[in-house]
């Protein structure tokens, strides 16, 4: 079984903002 | 059907037809009788015994006129009609004639027939940049070495085979009226059975212009003597027919020459040459290098193969030695997401869709890598997989895989499920 498409929402983007694609 | 092309339509060696370049052209005269009516008389011999006709050369009257025009005009050998120069133009004084031919020719040879007595020293020469240069075709005199600082009928070999020599034949007197000078380029020159195969030989006879130069005339010497003025009235030039034989010069891609939008005679180039001498290749056929078209080969110019992804292209020597010869061209600003010479593979970011051919536009897809699960933006070429972190999945790198649930960090998207 594999789990569905990453959400980018789950993500804690507080450290990594420069790899935060744009919306 | 098109003389460039054989029946299968192959592509072969094609050439303009042999004309006389000079007919119905504007040949430029230094001197010409009639302005102001001036007379002239002409010589005749019977025995021992020399008499004079004398008539006016009258520029204003079409009837006693003798205008350069008369050079260039249709030779009927019923009705001769004559350019004159002005009485007694005698050395320094030189007569020259120049004519402009629009555009380069293969001249195989330049001829002359007098109305006058032949002149005791002439010069043809010729020019390949219209006029600017000027360089000897062929010296007559009946002192060459006085002269022109030249030999009589010095021997053309391999070595000077572009080099013109003085001679002293066609340079009598006699006959008085009538008399040819007939100057053959290619006549007694070794490379001449092998022009195709001789770039000097081609040089030589490849002119835009050609000037005649009277030097000195002929005269019986009785200039100084009793009736001076009688005796000078008597010499001059004067010439019925001046021609130019040769043909346009295509280097073997065109038929025929044809005038442009600008009104100059330009080649009709096939095999995708261009140029006025279709001496170049056409744009986006630089596949190999120009070369002229021989009897064996037409040496057409060959399109670069782009795949339809490009419309510019250059020729890169190197290349095409690597290939045997074959192809030199790399074509510049591959679109439709393509790359390499031929815009033959997709370019970084974008995938084959082995579905299409080459040739299509849509021939290559991005990528489209995850953002956050793959670990770079190029994918296979063929495959379109990205390359994923550890525990991603998919071919963009858009899943985790079994046994690895999301987390919170965007560096390592798909943990181990504990």
């Amino acid at each position: 079984e594999v789990n569905p498409t990453l959400d980018m929402t789950l993500f804690d983007w507080t450290d990594y903002e420069d790899l935060k694609p744009e919306s | 059907p098109d003389p460039c092309y054989d029946e299968t339509g192959n592509p072969r060696r094609c050439i303009p037809d042999f004309v006389n370049s000079a007919f119905g052209k504007e040949v430029r005269v230094s001197s010409t009788c009639g302005k102001p009516p001036s007379r002239y008389c002409v010589v005749a011999e019977k025995g021992d015994q020399r008499s004079r006709t004398c008539h006016v050369c009258d520029s204003t009257d079409p009837k006693k006129g003798r205008p350069p025009a008369f050079l260039t005009d249709l030779n009927n050998p019923h009705n001769l009609t004559c350019w004159q120069s002005e009485s007694y133009p005698q050395a320094p004084q030189n007569v020259t004639l120049t004519l402009s031919l629009g555009k380069k020719f293969e001249v195989t040879y330049v001829s002359l027939q007098f109305c006058s007595p032949r002149p005791e020293s002439m010069v043809i020469y010729k020019s390949m940049d219209y006029g600017k240069a000027w360089v000897p075709f062929q010296f007559y005199s009946t002192q060459c070495r006085k002269m022109f600082g030249k030999a009589n009928k010095a021997p053309i070999t391999k070595q000077n085979e572009q080099e013109a020599i003085c001679t002293d034949s066609h340079t009598d007197m006699h006959p008085l009226t009538g008399g040819l000078i007939a100057f053959s380029t290619l006549d007694g020159r070794p490379s001449a059975h092998d022009f195709d195969n001789s770039p000097v030989l081609q040089d030589w006879v490849t002119a835009t212009d050609i000037k005649v130069v009277f030097s000195r005339l002929h005269t019986f010497g009785d200039e100084n003597e009793d009736d001076p003025e009688l005796a000078r009235e008597s010499y001059y030039y004067a010439v019925s027919d001046l021609q130019v034989g040769g043909r346009c010069k295509c280097n073997g891609h065109a038929s025929r020459c044809i005038r442009d939008r600008d009104g100059h005679l330009v080649c009709d180039c096939k095999h995708h040459t261009a140029g006025p001498e279709c001496d170049r290749c056409k744009p986006f056929h630089y596949d190999r290098p120009w070369q002229r078209a021989t009897a064996r080969e037409a040496n057409e110019c060959v399109a670069c193969n782009c795949n339809l992804h490009a419309r510019r292209c250059r020729f890169n020597m190197e290349l095409f030695k690597l290939s045997g010869r074959k192809s030199g061209g790399v074509c510049l600003n591959c679109r439709h997401n393509t790359a390499g010479r031929h815009c033959h593979y997709c370019k970084e970011g974008y995938y084959r869709d082995m579905t299409k051919p080459i040739t299509h536009r849509k021939a290559c897809k991005a990528c489209d890598c995850h953002p956050v699960g793959a670990a770079g933006k190029t994918c296979n070429q063929t495959t379109g997989q990205c390359p994923c972190k550890d525990g991603v999945t998919g071919i963009t790198c858009n899943r985790c895989a079994k046994g690895y649930q999301q987390s919170r960090s965007p560096i390592a998207p798909c943990i181990k499920i504990p």
